[in-house]
């Protein structure tokens, strides 16, 4: 396991 | 102009204490519904969602949607000033920056008023869909804290593994490897005290535990935690507030490049 996503990859700004 | 009284202070105080280290300033969003606020952390890997309903409030009025932008470790040094059994009135108004709370003692005898000033902040919104979940386990919240930080002495990150007949939580480190493995338990005296798994497929997902022991500072808010998780999706640690909405907290996970 490495990479860390940003919680901004999963849910589109409004 | 926005007014909202809580029978005790002592909530917002704890729900602000469980937030304020993973988001130290944060907009809370006032409109008929209720109090609503949505705030990544300064890395952006995890968000927090608290949702307050209108109706969990002893009086609430809000003449129209008003943007109210707080840092939470000032609104936390004038919520820790309430006593533990003070009823809690905030009051706000476009006019001017600053939102009052007023501490009420229960025989009305001290009545403290605090203003915070308010401030600009940008940040962005995130728009979350109301999706299906792989597995959602629900278990006592000091069951799940005792996990995390248990872990957290171990390991930097946790794999959590759903089946249908267990949730297992593992983490290794320097020191060696430890796997905690939970069974669904239905028959208990106190609901609360349950662990129930609902899954539609089995999932594996690995996050960083230091996010997860700062989510379980909202403990004490509720008995239960429920933890949602679908493959390649960020987790949903949710803790229900009795009768007036949650605080859920969603972390990133890691993915292998």
């Amino acid at each position: 396991v490495s990479g860390q996503r940003s919680i901004s990859t999963f849910f589109a700004t409004k | 102009m926005f007014e909202a009284q809580m029978a005790q202070a002592a909530l917002l105080k704890q729900i602000i204490e469980s937030i304020r280290e993973l988001i130290t300033e944060a907009t809370f969003e006032v409109s008929g519904t209720g109090m609503m606020l949505q705030a990544m952390d300064s890395s952006h890997v995890s968000l927090v969602a608290l949702n307050l309903r209108s109706d969990g409030f002893q009086l609430f009025r809000a003449d129209r949607p008003f943007s109210m932008g707080m840092n939470l470790n000032h609104m936390a040094k004038m919520l820790k000033c309430a006593g533990k059994d003070d009823t809690l009135t905030m009051r706000a108004d476009e006019a001017n920056d600053l939102v009052t709370f007023l501490f009420e003692s229960p025989g009305n005898e001290r009545l403290a008023e605090f203003e915070l000033k308010l401030m600009d902040i940008t940040s962005e919104n995130l728009g979350i869909p109301d999706a299906e979940y792989s597995a959602t386990v629900s278990m006592p919240s000091a069951e799940f804290q005792r996990i995390v930080k248990d872990l957290g002495s171990i390991g930097d990150t946790v794999e959590i593994t759903v089946t249908k007949d267990d949730v297992r939580f593992a983490a290794s480190g320097d020191i060696g490897n430890a796997t905690i493995k939970c069974r669904q338990l239905l028959d208990t005296e106190k609901p609360e005290d349950r662990t129930l798994i609902e899954m539609v497929e089995p999932v594996n997902l690995t996050f960083a535990l230091r996010y997860l022991i700062n989510f379980s500072k909202a403990t004490s808010l509720a008995p239960s935690v429920t933890i949602k998780l679908s493959t390649e999706m960020p987790v949903v640690v949710e803790y229900k507030l009795s009768d007036i909405g949650y605080v859920r907290f969603y972390l990133a996970p890691k993915i292998e490049d």
